[in-house]
C-alpha cells in the first residue's frame, strides 16, 4: 500500500459518500446518469467476484463489499425512492455498446483464459468508461448543481491517483499490470476535458456550465 | 513473475 493508492481508494469512498449524500438531502437523483450507476453495479459485481473465495486483506474485503452494496443501494434508490427525480429523457446513452465492447476487450486482452480472468478483465475495460453516460448527460444539460460535479471529481480523482500508484509499483514492487494501466489511463483522458472545466469553473468559485 | 494476476488491488 501506497499513499497514491490509499489516497485514491479514499477519494473512491468520499465520491460514494457525496452522491448518496446528495441523492438523500436532496430527495432528488435529478442530474445523476442511473446508467453509469448500473454501469458502476455490474463493474464491482464482475471485478469482486471472489470476494468471499480469496482473501487479500481485511482492507480489500471491507472495501469491496462497501463498493458492491454502495452501488447497488445507489441504483436501488435511483429506481424506486426517487424515481419520478430522473431524467430518463436527457439519460440517453446507449450502453450496450459499452458492454459489448468491455466484453470484446476482456475476449481479446485477459491475462488467462478462465471464468475469473475474463470477467476480471470485462469489470476493467467496463469501468474505464462507465463514466461516459454521466459525462454525456451533463453535456446535454450544459451545467449541473456543483454536488453532482464535485462526484464526478472525486470519482476522476480516484483512478487519477491509482496512475502514479502503478508507477510507484513499477519502480518499488516490481508489479505491473498492462490490462489496469492501459485502462486506467483511458479512463483518466475521458476525464481530462472534465478536469480542465472542473478547474476553470468551479475552483473559481463559478457555477459548472459548460462553454 | 506473474504478481498482477493477484489483483490485490481495489
Amino acid at each position: 500500500m501506497n499513499l497514491f493508492r490509499l489516497g485514491g481508494d479514499l477519494a473512491h469512498l468520499v465520491s460514494i459518500f457525496i452522491l448518496l449524500q446528495k441523492i438523500t438531502a436532496n430527495k432528488s437523483a435529478a442530474g445523476i446518469s442511473i446508467k453509469t450507476q448500473i454501469l458502476y453495479s455490474i463493474v464491482y459485481v464482475t471485478r469482486y467476484i471472489d470476494v468471499f473465495t480469496k482473501w487479500i486483506s481485511l482492507y480489500t474485503f471491507v472495501m469491496k463489499l462497501i463498493f458492491i452494496a454502495s452501488s447497488f443501494y445507489t441504483v436501488w434508490l435511483m429506481h424506486n425512492t426517487y424515481k419520478s427525480t430522473q431524467n430518463p429523457q436527457i439519460d440517453t446513452f446507449k450502453i450496450r455498446y459499452l458492454i459489448g465492447g468491455s466484453i470484446i476487450m476482456a475476449a481479446i486482452f485477459n491475462h488467462k483464459l478462465t471464468f475469473n480472468e475474463l470477467v476480471w478483465s470485462f469489470s476493467i475495460w467496463l469501468e474505464s468508461v462507465a463514466i461516459l453516460p454521466q459525462l454525456f448527460m451533463l453535456q446535454r444539460t450544459g451545467e449541473a448543481e456543483n454536488i453532482t460535479v464535485h462526484y464526478i471529481f472525486a470519482l476522476g480523482i480516484y483512478r487519477a491517483l491509482y496512475i502514479p500508484n502503478w508507477v510507484y509499483r513499477w519502480i518499488f514492487d516490481q508489479y505491473f499490470d498492462y490490462i489496469a494501466t492501459v485502462a486506467g489511463i483511458i479512463q483518466t483522458l475521458i476525464y481530462s476535458d472534465f478536469f480542465y472545466v472542473y478547474y476553470q469553473r468551479v475552483m473559481k468559485g463559478k457555477k459548472f456550465e459548460l462553454p | 513473475d506473474n504478481s498482477y494476476l493477484i489483483h490485490d488491488e481495489l
